[in-house]
């Protein structure tokens, strides 16, 4: 989609379904049907967060995040920031 | 840690002394299991042994990852859980660490050792000799489960953070502690909370400037630093044998010709910047800058480069030794203050030769030493993001820190050694009280807090002068943990109640017009153990309800100080509880004294009786 790709973090929220594995399979379809590729959503899927809290990280451009933003379902998505130990 | 427990009053047991009740009734932590998010660890530290140790908890569900330089075996019945996360971390960030939960870095095995080593003997912890003593964590029987997210040079990424959170959630750890600033209005955290799991974090090293505290969701323990009472005074002995007494943690190395017995030439400068130093001559010598620190590390590092014998520098408050050891390199680098600067430099002046020599530091503990106070460094309230809420809660030791670094021993300092001081309390009263939930753990820690020393002067905090400390310098106070273990009163909140607070869900960063407001309360109104009123205007009412975990039958009476400018009303002044009245709500009206902007005032609201006082800060600004 053009564009430079960074890690993005998409927030969903309370985990809804009962195993982690539904977890990680609704976010690969929610991210399949952005890239419109299975394989480049495989590739993409940096984490899944999956056990307190539904959510990915992925390697998006800024158009890809903005249109995630506005998928049901998605409270946020934001890039990831960096951080030091204090 | 080889004093600041005995500072808490969490005296472990020796021959002198008797283990405290707190220590003794905990079972000194044993089967609570805290979750560090760091580094990763340095499992071979003695601090880490597991001699002793029952079988893992049954409820533990984690892993022991294993990488180049870590086995299983790695893993113990001390560090039962260790995770590394890797993925998306740029491979610069890999050079000098290694794919494994193992650090490298230092930080981690430092900020796990304050929370949970084990006892290791005084022989054995120092720093070269210097704050020798019994080294242990606040829980030393408590477990250790590691989420390595910060790679070599101490950098995290959000992405690898929120991953560590989410596994310690599904791990079942009971305490996490982040010695890292992160995003304010952190869903993970709250998510961990909503789990019964208490979120320990630091408040950050920017002060002293106000609103430079970070990490202030509601739902966290947010963690200023305070010293101790310990101190390393330095003989410094002029060619006339004048004495100045300065702070260093500078040490006698055997056959080292770093360390004269002898008088060395001294020279006093007022800039130390690069281009001052550039070209002069200082093998051998003593170099003094007289320019309040401000060149201090590059000063060190030509002093080292080009074999000078010690770096003396003037410093207007010298009890921090901001982590001089690493940048000194083994030669006498010696804080003064600018008084005694000055007098050098005037001998300097005077004398046609002038001589100096650095004697290695001492160890001095006890009540001589003023203690605690809160540092320049540790980062200040109010929360630029939530103001209505008061931050940072506590402080706890963290300034000039003994604690395991690999296989020895380092001192540092930061709020990165507060919150694990926070985090190894925690996991004590999660012992004595399984059931409360992380509010209420919090709001036992709030309201017992120390504002004075032990001679009841007030705890003082360091900017460019000393004052009086306030609740933006130090929450509740200086962490009492004996008193938090039986605090009388708590204050709880159902997790659900932080979302009422809020325009949009927690972690969404949508336009506020976009979200439903009409549950919206101001979040002083959320029952949080201290009242923040950012924009008094007119008089406001806040509820706030309590819950008596003390003696069934009490009466508590109320006690206010209001903040200046601000008329404080209390309703019910008695509060009364038996077995069939155990929760009790009462109001605080705030009603502005005049029209005027003004600034912050602090005052407190404290529930006494024969027994327990349960004091929290209240802090408002008339606008």
């Amino acid at each position: 989609g053009g564009g430079s790709r960074k890690i993005y973090i998409a927030y969903l929220g309370d985990v809804k379904h009962g195993h982690p594995d539904e977890v990680v399979a609704s976010h690969h379809d929610m991210l399949t049907t952005l890239l419109q590729s299975k394989e480049d959503s495989s590739a993409s899927m940096v984490y899944n967060y999956k056990h307190g809290f539904s959510g990915f990280a992925a390697m998006l451009t800024a158009d890809q995040a903005t249109r995630l933003a506005e998928f049901p379902g998605v409270i946020s998505v934001e890039p990831s920031k960096t951080y030091k130990t204090t | 840690t080889t004093h600041s427990w005995d500072f808490l009053g969490l005296n472990y047991p020796s021959s002198h002394t008797p283990a405290s009740e707190l220590l003794k009734a905990t079972n000194y932590g044993e089967n609570i299991i805290i979750g560090m998010v760091d580094t990763g660890v340095w499992p071979e530290s003695r601090s880490f042994s597991d001699q002793g140790y029952g079988p893992v908890p049954s409820r533990w569900n984690g892993k022991c990852e294993v990488g180049p330089d870590w086995g299983s075996n790695n893993c113990s019945r001390k560090v039962i859980g260790a995770r590394f996360y890797s993925a998306g971390v740029p491979e610069e960030y890999f050079k000098g660490d290694s794919l494994s939960p193992r650090d490298h870095n230092g930080h981690g095995t430092h900020t796990a050792s304050i929370a949970a080593g084990s006892p290791v003997e005084p022989a054995a912890a120092s720093f070269h000799g210097i704050a020798a003593g019994l080294a242990r964590g606040g829980a030393p029987r408590a477990r250790l489960a590691v989420y390595k997210s910060c790679w070599s040079d101490g950098t995290c990424f959000e992405s690898t953070v929120l991953a560590a959170v989410d596994d310690a959630i599904h791990d079942g750890v009971d305490v996490l502690s982040l010695s890292l600033v992160m995003s304010e209005n952190s869903f993970a955290a709250l998510h961990a909370v909503k789990k019964g799991i208490v979120v320990v974090h630091t408040a950050g090293n920017n002060g002293p400037a106000m609103m430079t505290i970070e990490n202030t969701s509601p739902w966290v323990i947010t963690v200023a630093a305070t010293s101790i009472d310990r101190s390393f005074p330095t003989v410094i002995t002029l060619g006339n044998s004048q004495q100045i007494v300065g702070q260093s943690l500078y040490y006698q190395v055997k056959n080292s010709s770093a360390y004269k017995s002898d008088f060395t030439n001294l020279i006093c400068t007022s800039s130390c910047t690069p281009e001052n130093l550039k070209g002069n001559d200082v093998k051998g010598m003593i170099l003094l800058c007289n320019d309040k620190g401000a060149s201090f590390f590059t000063a060190a590092q030509y002093i080292v480069d080009n074999g000078g014998s010690g770096l003396i520098s003037s410093l207007r408050i010298v009890d921090d030794l901001f982590n001089i050891a690493e940048a000194c390199q083994g030669i006498a680098c010696v804080l003064v203050d600018i008084d005694d600067a000055d007098k050098i430099c005037q001998y300097y002046e005077d004398s046609s030769n002038p001589l100096a020599k650095i004697e290695p530091a001492r160890t001095v503990t006890g009540n001589e030493i003023l203690a605690p106070k809160v540092p320049t460094f540790s980062s200040r309230g109010p929360s630029v993001t939530y103001p209505a809420i008061l931050k940072p809660d506590i402080a706890a030791p963290g300034v000039n820190i003994l604690a395991a670094k690999k296989d020895s021993y380092a001192i540092i300092s930061g709020t990165s050694q507060a919150a694990p001081h926070v985090a190894g309390i925690v996991a004590l009263l999660k012992v004595l009280h399984p059931d409360w939930s992380p509010a209420a753990l919090k709001s036992a820690i709030i309201t017992t807090a120390h504002v004075t020393d032990e001679r009841g002067m007030p705890i003082l905090a360091q900017a460019s002068s000393q004052k009086i400390a306030d609740p933006f310098d130090y929450g509740g106070g200086n962490i009492n943990p004996c008193g938090a273990a039986h605090p009388g009163l708590i204050y709880d909140i159902d997790p659900s109640d932080y979302n009422k607070f809020f325009k949009c869900p927690i972690g969404t960063k949508k336009e506020p017009g976009t979200c439903n407001t009409t549950t919206t309360l101001p979040a002083y109104y959320l029952n949080l153990p201290s009242i923040s009123v950012p924009d008094l205007r007119q008089p406001i009412t806040v509820y706030r309800t309590v819950t008596n975990v003390g003696e069934v039958n009490s009466v508590y009476h109320a006690a206010v100080q209001s903040p200046m400018g601000v008329k404080m009303e209390v309703f019910p002044p008695v509060l009364m509880f038996d077995a069939a009245n155990k929760v009790q709500t009462y109001q605080v009206k705030l009603s502005p004294m005049w029209k005027l902007h003004g600034d912050y005032t602090f005052g407190s609201l404290t529930w006494h009786n024969d027994q327990k006082a349960v004091r929290i800060p209240v802090v408002a600004r008339i606008t």
